[in-house]
This record gives structure tokens, sequence and C-alpha cells, in this order.
């Protein structure tokens, strides 16, 4: 995290708001409703209590406006810019200004005015930029449901205001994952147009042959309509779109937009309702069969005829010898399944049928 | 290929246009003539300070990466405490 220099902050912990005009995309109670939900994110974690004002001069001042608004920092039209906020001060300190080229919503479509408050509110209180992809004070937007404050956003405030006397511990979204960590496991694994990309938690890394770091950035970043957990995914090459499956649900991405009529439900491939959740998903491009994982049996299904092969399910243990009998993600390459359980990788050989090389998981973000 | 050369100058210099009121906005690089060389170098120190922050391959170069970055909504606040 990061406050503005001098450690600006409010002298008193009470302080004031007083939103000056309203967004004609939301309702009135819907604009009031996401403003004092982005107090109430900041002051769950410290001893900061928001009281609104509907007259006179409050300490933070909210207003939509477009273009030059009076500040000499004008906003840019739609997306790009979307609000801006001023450090704790007397005057235009603490005030808070939205973008009105922008489209303000109150769910996953962009921009949800919720989430954008309570970032520039984060600048209102002294928060500066953080650098953590995960934390709300990312200076790039993106979409998350739940409590939006991570770890580094909280230690970050309540550095400055200290800890709320009146809350229990609250329940911070989770740190983006380190690719080094030693124990790292995968939660799914695919290649997109000629891409690998690693899901992890609400996080995805891009790979790509020419770029030496692999690049982290939110699922939400880039996908909004994709949840937060990603179970398996698979790229099927001759139709170039890639699945993403997470839980009962699967999702069609045709590179980076939604194939319509998408998410289907996974038994439409011909999987029993007893599956609930698919641990592992590969297409063989020699054969056009995608092998689906679940627990310790997988399905084979034919991609062309659009079926699930007969004589399925069958055992992981039996037919990929010597990967143990249960799969996180798995890649195919030029002839070889890469399977990954838990932070291991094994390198199968698919013609030879055999373990030709055990590494550790995160060996392909170059640790 | 004088057409051709056309439209490759204009996406270079549209690039460079977003990229510069990029910088100027949240990294504090200042506005106005500093001369052709100084400009260039201070482009690319305030490039390199930005791929820091945003945990990119610092190259000081406008790449792919960089440009689709700069291009993303975000909040108008400077990266840069000013």
């Amino acid at each position: 995290y990061n406050h503005f220099p001098r450690d600006l902050k409010w002298k008193n912990t009470n302080v004031t708001f007083r939103i000056l005009n309203y967004t004609p995309d939301l309702r009135k109670a819907d604009v009031d409703k996401a403003v004092r939900n982005a107090f109430n994110v900041w002051s769950r974690v410290t001893p900061l209590r928001f009281k609104k004002l509907y007259e006179g001069n409050a300490d933070i001042m909210i207003s939509f406006g477009a273009k030059e608004h009076g500040d000499f920092n004008p906003f840019d039209g739609p997306e790009g810019l979307l609000a801006h906020a001023y450090p704790p001060g007397n005057g235009i300190g603490g005030d808070t200004h939205f973008d009105e080229d922008e489209t303000w919503t109150k769910d996953f479509h962009t921009f949800n005015l919720f989430l954008v408050a309570a970032h520039e509110f984060g600048h209102a209180l002294g928060m500066a930029h953080s650098s953590d992809p995960g934390s709300l004070m990312y200076p790039v937007y993106s979409y998350g449901k739940g409590y939006p404050l991570s770890e580094d956003d909280i230690k970050g405030i309540q550095s400055l205001y200290g800890e709320n006397p009146d809350h229990g511990r609250v329940k911070p979204k989770p740190d983006a994952p380190t690719k080094c960590d030693p124990e790292l496991s995968f939660d799914a694994i695919t290649e997109l147009r000629g891409e690998t990309i690693i899901f992890k938690d609400r996080f995805y890394w891009r790979l790509h042959p020419q770029m030496p770091e692999p690049e982290q950035t939110l699922i939400k970043s880039t996908w909004p309509e994709l949840p937060n957990q990603v179970d398996a995914a698979y790229e099927n090459p001759e139709k170039d779109i890639v699945i993403i499956f997470s839980g009962i649900q699967m999702w069609a991405l045709n590179g980076y937009n939604l194939v319509e009529g998408y998410p289907k439900y996974i038994h439409k491939l011909g999987l029993p309702k007893t599956v609930r959740k698919i641990d592992a998903a590969v297409n063989i491009r020699d054969t056009g069969k995608t092998l689906l994982f679940v627990d310790e049996e997988y399905w084979s299904y034919d991609e062309e005829k659009g079926t699930m092969d007969s004589g399925y399910p069958r055992s992981i243990e039996n037919d990929f010898p010597g990967i143990g009998d249960e799969v996180d993600a798995v890649a195919y390459h030029y002839g070889y399944l890469y399977f990954y359980h838990e932070h291991i990788q094994f390198e199968y050989s698919y013609s030879s049928r055999k373990v030709m090389r055990i590494m550790r998981a995160n060996s392909i973000l170059n640790c | 290929a004088h057409t051709l050369a056309k439209p490759i100058a204009n996406e270079e210099k549209d690039k460079l246009l977003l990229a510069e009121k990029y910088l100027r906005r949240y990294y504090d690089m200042p506005a106005g003539l500093q001369g052709e060389r100084k400009a260039s170098d201070l482009m690319h120190q305030k490039i390199r300070e930005m791929q820091a922050f945003f945990r990119l391959e610092v190259t000081g170069k406008l790449d792919d990466n960089t440009l689709e970055v700069m291009e993303m909504a975000r909040c108008g606040v400077p990266d840069v405490a000013e």
C-alpha cells in the first residue's frame, strides 16, 4: 500500500460527506446505497465514522461531472479515467468526483459504482495507489464480489487510523498468489492462441514464448462474466474457443469474448448428474478427443461428434501409470501430457504411456 | 508505399500521444517542450517507472503489454505521490 506525502489524514475520525448531485444511470436510492456501503468498507476496519450532510460544507463533497468540471482536472469521456478524489484536507481536500460520461451500474457490468466509490474514498481518507493487483487501491478497475479490501489495503488504512475498536477481525480478500511459492498448485491450465493461461484463485498468469516474465492479472479484469474460481479449462483449437469449467457450469471464450448462449451445464457434454465439478480438462489435438478428469476417473469426449465416448469413465491410475490418482490441471504439448497435482508436475509421454520427468509445478513460471 | 506508410505513422503517433497523456497525468511527466533528446529520455524513464509499478517487464519501451495497461479503465489519481 502507499499513503500520500506526509501521511495526510483526517485529524478527526468523525468525517462528514455530502452528495451534491446524482447520476441518471441509477436510481437515487441506489446511489445513496452504493456510497453508504463504500464508506462502510473503510469504517469496518477503522475507528472512522461517516455522517451524511444535506447542506453546507462537508469534508467529502461527492459529485458527478463530465470533462472540465470545476477543478481544472478534466475527465476524458467514456472509459479511460473513471473518477478521482483528493487527499484529506481543507477545501477540495477529500472531495470525490465521478465521470458522468461513464455508465454507472450496481452489478458486474462496467462500471460498478460501489467499487469505484470504495476505491476513491480510500484516496479521500489518505490512501494512495497500491501495486498489488489484488488490492482495492490498485489503479486499474476490476469487478469482484464480496468484501473488497485486501490485507494490503487494511494494513494501509489501519496504519493511518488504527483498528476498529467495535469490530472483530474482518476476513480480507486473499492476496495474489506468488508464483515462486514452492507449495504453489494450480487450479487450471489451458492454451489460448499460442499463449499458456494458468488459473490460480482469482488470478491467472499469462505466458507467452516472447514474454520472459509471466504476467499476473485478475480473472475478472479480463473476463468480468467468469467466476472468481476456475476448476478446469481447455482450448479447442479447431473451433478457436476455450472452455472454462467452474462447478457445474461451463463458459466458452472466443479470445477475450464470451460466446453467446453460455454458461451451460457441464451435463450437456454427457456427464452424469452426479458429477458436480471437473478437476481438469485437456484437448488432445492429435485425436480430437477432450479428456475430462473427475476425482479418480476420467471421461473422453469426441469434439467432432459432440458426444462422450463409450466405455468411460475409466481409472486415471490405470490409464496414466505413475501420476497418482487425482489431477488439478493438465496441458498437452507435442505428444506430452503435463499433469499437475498439488505442487508437482508430471511430464507424461502419450505414445509410450509413461512418466518421463517429474518437476515442480511452478517450474513452468520460470521458478 | 506512400499511403501504406501513412497509417502506420498515424498508428505509432496515436500510441505515442496516448502514452504521453497517460504519463503526464499519472507519472508526473512535465508537459511542454524539453528539446528532442531530453523529451525522449524523460519518456523512457517515465515508461520504466510505470512498468515497475504494474510489475511489467521494465524495458522503457512502449511495448504491447504496456500499452494494454495504459488503455485499461482506471482511477484518475496519479500513481506517483505529488
